[in-house]
């Protein structure tokens, strides 16, 4: 599965 | 990290800090939305959920600030809707919040990135942020003024976001990061706020109050 988008921000 | 991705957490850290001051040290939450509080404390619950699904040791400033973000608002939420509830304006505070986490629900379902469940409700709480603000402009518009501490609130909360976009504008030109959702959102969010960085800015700064016509 493609990977889930790290949301890197807080 | 980037100066303005720096700067936007400093300005958000401070909003909240100042929040809290307000109304500790007034011990009254006059002109403040808990609705606005409320929905907040849904945004960083909903979008730090990973803290609580398998909680790692603090070992980076990221996890302390998720820590720091979700225990403050919840802390500030009790303030409003417990300790200092006598002081809480519900009368003027009538914005329906379902109004605002309804829609934002149903397009997280709808618009987002994957269809998973962590990722509909990290999307779920950027769409609420960018509206999350609503009930507390809309207070201030019933009230017809601001506090000047509530106004360095919103000044702080609503630079946050902004610093937020030129964060983003840095990253998609040096990085060519990009996080489309997460950028429509931030935008619409600080568009909300142009109305009261204009009254911020001509009014506040001069150290007059911000009056609305009623």
């Amino acid at each position: 599965p493609e990977p889930i988008p790290d949301h890197d921000e807080l | 990290m980037n100066i303005f991705r720096l700067f936007g957490d400093l300005s958000h850290l401070a909003a909240i800090a100042i929040l809290l001051l307000k109304i500790w040290k007034t011990r009254s939450c006059a002109g403040v939305s808990g609705k606005t509080q409320l929905l907040f404390a849904v945004c960083f619950i909903t979008r730090y959920i990973d803290l609580f699904l398998h909680f790692v040791s603090l070992y980076n400033t990221e996890k302390v600030m998720k820590l720091i973000y979700i225990s403050a608002s919840v802390f500030t939420c009790y303030l409003i809707f417990f300790k200092f509830k006598a002081t809480y304006d519900g009368n003027h505070d009538s914005m329906r919040a379902e109004f605002l986490i309804v829609p934002a629900a149903g397009l997280a379902c709808l618009i987002n990135t994957k269809f998973d469940a962590i990722e509909i409700l990290w999307t779920f709480s950027i769409y609420l942020e960018a509206v999350a603000i609503l009930p507390q402009l809309f207070l201030i518009s019933k009230t017809g003024e601001a506090e000047t501490i509530t106004s360095h609130y919103l000044f702080a909360q609503g630079s946050y976001r902004a610093l937020y976009i030129l964060n983003w504008i840095y990253r998609y030109h040096y990085e060519s990061h990009v996080d489309t959702i997460a950028i429509v959102a931030g935008v619409v969010q600080t568009i909300l706020y142009c109305d009261f960085f204009y009254l911020y800015i001509t009014k506040v700064v001069k150290g007059q109050k911000i009056v609305l016509p009623a």
